[in-house]
């Protein structure tokens, strides 16, 4: 899962 | 979403609506730190450079777009508009914020969730954001009279981090993450340098004087 990305509040 | 998420992001944009308001209709900008918004102007940049690599929500890409836009308009204003930059507090916006900046970064270079372009990027803006208040703090204590519109510019940017630690607690406990730390150490600094701000605000609607933080 090296392209996780997980950031979804601003 | 959950409503905690929602409402800070609501009271978060309200703070940017107020800044631009009081900068638009008054004609000034006396009170506001411009060292803070560039710095808010940077952590949006640095942190938004998803939008164009990862698609969350038309939400989130709008939101985002605001906030870069609206931080850029307020910069601008303060330092291109004939009459508003005549009335910014050059004498009295002295924070080194250049300092601040440079903390964050090398902080992201050692505490990233991994050691990725985009990682570092966010976790630098994170770290910024937590600060990135401090300037304005120090103005507002020392121009001493705090005009009703700044006061609630600070005041709304204090209840999006409350309401944003209300959204971590809640999503702790629905999604269990656990690995949030991050955010978690960062937003907690970030809330408690509003705590005094807050104190000072409630005395001064309690008593219904002027706010005025004591030097």
């Amino acid at each position: 899962d090296d392209d996780e990305y997980d950031h979804d509040e601003l | 979403m959950n409503a905690f998420r929602f409402l800070g992001d609501m009271t978060h944009l309200f703070s940017v609506l107020v800044l631009l308001l009081k900068i638009y209709a008054t004609k000034s900008c006396s009170g506001v730190s411009r060292k803070t918004q560039e710095l808010y102007m940077v952590v949006f940049v640095a942190r938004y450079m998803d939008l164009f690599t990862d698609y969350i929500s038309l939400y989130n890409s709008v939101m985002k777009v605001v906030f870069i836009t609206s931080s850029a308009a307020i910069v601008w204003c303060m330092r291109r508009h004939p009459q508003v930059r005549r009335t910014y507090d050059r004498d009295q916006d002295t924070f080194r914020h250049v300092v601040l900046v440079a903390a964050s970064f090398v902080l992201a270079l050692i505490f990233n969730e991994r050691f990725t372009f985009r990682e570092i990027c966010w976790a630098f803006s994170i770290y910024l954001e937590a600060v990135a208040i401090l300037p304005q703090l120090v103005l507002l204590q020392r121009s001493r009279n705090v005009d009703n519109l700044t006061g609630q510019y600070v005041l709304f940017l204090g209840a999006y981090r409350a309401f944003y630690i209300l959204n971590w607690i809640y999503r702790y406990f629905t999604e269990g993450h656990t690995s949030r730390w991050i955010p978690w150490i960062a937003g907690l600094v970030q809330t408690a340098l509003y705590a005094d701000f807050f104190y000072y605000y409630f005395l001064s609607w309690k008593n219904n004087v002027k706010l005025e933080l004591p030097a």
